[in-house]
């Protein structure tokens, strides 16, 4: 029943597939509903956002943007050679074009708010990026980001120390301490062999990692296997198939509109739309309700390319897909009925030092470390989120490494996978990996990394120096998760989405955000100065003039006792607490003298200087 | 009297160091803290351009705009550094270089 005016609409597959159904991300039925975004604000953090586009001005929050590359409040794209600034705006669109306006496309959340930040288009700091992810953030609740390190098959780089911190800070205490949503995208480095886990963004335990899948279902020529991938949502895929539809900029080449959106780019917007959704029927959801929603309902489908493994709590996880696929219904009748997870318990092991070969393929090293239930016992972690491993290996050529970890139950996560590009002689130095692939799972028990040298004899062996594990979970038991798994399966009707049906939502914190002061300290030290200075030549010039006056000024006295002028009878009757007498008034002496009534002031008699003039009154 | 424009202003070409100092920051004691960074940026040279974002204890101090030749930039480092180092308040303190991130 939903329709739109938009002309490009019908071509937004991802949205409605009427061509494949199935093959679109089923928010037609939350629209329905009502559930648009409405109160949600998603900033999209890229090279900018044009906001003065029809499909994006009704829908801009320009509280939540920033231009960080120039300093200032106008995150609008510059212009540039390569007609390249177009990224932000096309995110923007695919989660908050406005609907029926007769213009181009229809946003995943078009009733949400867009901001934009602009940090991209410019030289990039560690500083930068941790003031980026903390912008505005008890104003932005989700933080889209398209970007990351070079997918080009050899690098390792993620966050540095204050990025990092930027999105601990984020989580714990952005959007009134339930934690901002980042949203990042898994990357494109699939034809290089890349793989997210080299990617610190993607890694995260605090970022929401996802992936992409295209028209026909498969993965793209582009995605990036992954241990830590979340989900999959679609996006373009090689030249016969569609990309995605959505608003595009209308500077230098831009027309508003285009058909072209494609990569993991594309689809990690569509995730923080939806996400928007969920917020929108639950805003207390906190950041690990929304990373455990998205593992409960994401769909697990046919593609037999893909190694989908069920682990032990019953969830399905794919290398190349993740999760699955996300689902808008699926995700909002999960949010609307979902009580909050309970607190984050993590364990970190000590660090074991190994200091032992790696030895080629087919033989392996195998590392163990058994986690007890008194290891567990005083953070209560019961089952399992995140699992990360960081090492620390020596090795002449890095790509030809490969690790794998495998949680207590046996399942396996390729977390270091082969790169034939990477031949950087530096190892690995303190680098963490992780995965989800055992979510849900019982945290105690051995746990059991494997590492092997997948290259040639020509080089020297690798080493393994030291390793340590850490466990991310809650105190959330095996059939807590059975019985959540349940309920969130009854939910899937609909029956509870409609404003009938409210769970009660703790309220948030009170957080201030960094004001802004727009004077500097050290022009408000100048401001003083000149202030002191005015003041200083304010005085001078005063006594100065007082002082020259005096000698041929007489003195200020009257020539008759001073008499009160009348005050107002109305003011007086009304009570008036002041009134306003002037010093002096020019009037005829009798005049005055006439209207007098008040009591009589006596003065001395007026000096010369007065004398013949008209007589003051005081 | 230098312009930093804060945090998020660039300075095109210029030194700059971003500083975790231990934690002084709380209620009353802001002021304490960002008179402290002020002192130890002048101290090493530099110029605190503020606090970096919304993470507390952490500031980011500038060297004033202007190209430096590479003898002139190493000198500037060195002095940096060496206050950075060694002083009782600074918990953590590294220099900001560029970083590569592309679109996907």
């Amino acid at each position: 029943s939903v329709h739109f005016n938009d002309p490009k609409y019908p071509q937004q597959w991802h949205l409605n597939n009427w061509r494949s159904p199935g093959r679109d991300i089923n928010v037609t039925g939350v629209w329905e509903r009502n559930v648009t975004g409405r109160g949600v604000t998603v900033v999209v953090v890229d090279d900018g956002v044009e906001h003065t586009i029809q499909d994006i001005a009704p829908n801009y929050s320009p509280e939540g943007s920033y231009d960080l590359n120039s300093n200032d409040p106008d995150p609008m794209p510059h212009p540039d050679a390569e007609n390249g600034n177009h990224h932000g705006t096309r995110c923007a669109g695919e989660i908050a074009a406005v609907p029926n306006n007769s213009f181009c496309a229809v946003g995943v959340a078009y009733g949400s708010r867009i901001a934009g930040i602009r940090l991209l288009d410019g030289p990039l700091t560690d500083s930068m990026e941790a003031v980026a992810f903390n912008k505005h953030y008890q104003i932005n609740d989700i933080y889209s980001c398209s970007w990351g390190p070079d997918d080009d098959g050899k690098t390792v780089d993620g966050p540095h120390q204050l990025g990092k911190a930027a999105l601990q800070h984020g989580v714990m205490a952005g959007r009134q301490g339930f934690g901002s949503i980042f949203v990042v995208a898994s990357g494109n480095g699939g034809q290089h062999n890349d793989n997210c886990n080299y990617d610190g963004y993607a890694n995260s335990i605090y970022t929401v990692t996802i992936g992409a899948v295209d028209e026909d279902g498969r993965m793209p020529f582009y995605a990036e296997e992954c241990a830590s991938m979340l989900a999959v949502t679609f996006s373009g895929g090689d030249k016969m198939l569609r990309s995605i539809v959505t608003t595009d900029w209308d500077l230098q080449k831009g027309t508003g509109c285009t058909e072209g959106h494609t990569g993991t780019s594309a689809a990690a917007p569509l995730a923080a739309g939806m996400i928007a959704l969920m917020l929108q029927v639950r805003p207390c959801l906190t950041w690990r309700d929304v990373q455990h929603i998205i593992v409960f309902t994401a769909t697990q489908y046919e593609d037999r390319h893909a190694d989908w493994i069920t682990n032990e709590a019953g969830f399905s996880h794919s290398h190349q897909h993740g999760f699955g696929l996300l689902k808008a219904w699926r995700l909002v009748n999960a949010a609307k009925i979902w009580t909050s997870v309970p607190y984050l318990a993590s364990y970190v092991s000590p660090v074991l030092k190994e200091n032992k070969a790696i030895p080629l393929s087919p033989h392996s090293l195998e590392v163990l470390w058994n986690v007890s239930r008194t290891d567990l016992a005083m953070s209560g972690l019961q089952t399992l989120e995140h699992v990360a491993v960081t090492v620390s290996i020596t090795h002449p050529r890095r790509g030809s490494l490969e690790l794998r970890l495998f949680c207590p139950s046996g399942m396996m996560s390729l977390i270091g996978a082969p790169r034939s590009m990477d031949s950087d002689p530096s190892g690995f130095e303190d680098w963490t990996f992780s995965t989800v692939r055992c979510w849900g799972e019982r945290a105690r028990g051995s746990y059991r990394l494997v590492v092997r040298d997948v290259g040639d004899e020509t080089l020297p062996a690798g080493t393994l120096h030291q390793w340590r594990l850490t466990l991310y979970g809650s105190a959330w038991s095996p059939g807590d998760i059975r019985d959540r798994q349940r309920l969130l399966e009854d939910a899937m009707s609909g029956k509870y989405l409609h404003d009938g049906f409210s769970l009660p939502c703790p309220p948030g914190l009170r957080i201030p955000e960094e004001v802004a002061y727009p004077i500097t300290p050290n022009t408000l030290k100048t401001l003083v100065l000149v202030g002191c200075f005015a003041a200083f030549w304010t005085v001078y010039y005063v006594l100065e003039v007082y002082l020259s006056q005096r000698d041929v000024a007489s003195p200020p006295v009257c020539q008759r006792p001073c008499r009160w002028l009348p005050r107002s009878r109305k003011a007086r009757e009304e009570g008036a607490e002041l009134e306003s007498v002037p010093l002096c008034s020019s009037k005829d002496p009798v005049e005055a003298e006439a209207e007098a009534a008040g009591p009589v002031i006596a003065a001395a008699a007026p000096g010369p200087g007065l004398r013949g003039r008209e007589e003051q009154v005081c | 009297l230098p312009r930093t424009g804060g945090p998020e202003a660039r300075s095109p070409g210029g030194l700059s160091w971003a500083v975790h100092l231990d934690n002084l920051e709380g209620k009353g004691q802001e002021e304490t803290a960002e008179q402290k960074a002020d002192a130890l940026a002048r101290a090493a040279g530099l110029v605190n351009a503020g606090r970096i974002g919304e993470l507390q204890g952490h500031y980011l101090f500038v060297h004033p705009a202007g190209h430096h030749s590479d003898q002139q930039a190493e000198a500037i480092r060195q002095q940096a550094e060496a206050v950075l180092a060694r002083h009782e308040a600074v918990h953590w303190h590294s220099e900001q270089k560029l970083l590569k991130r592309a679109k996907r």
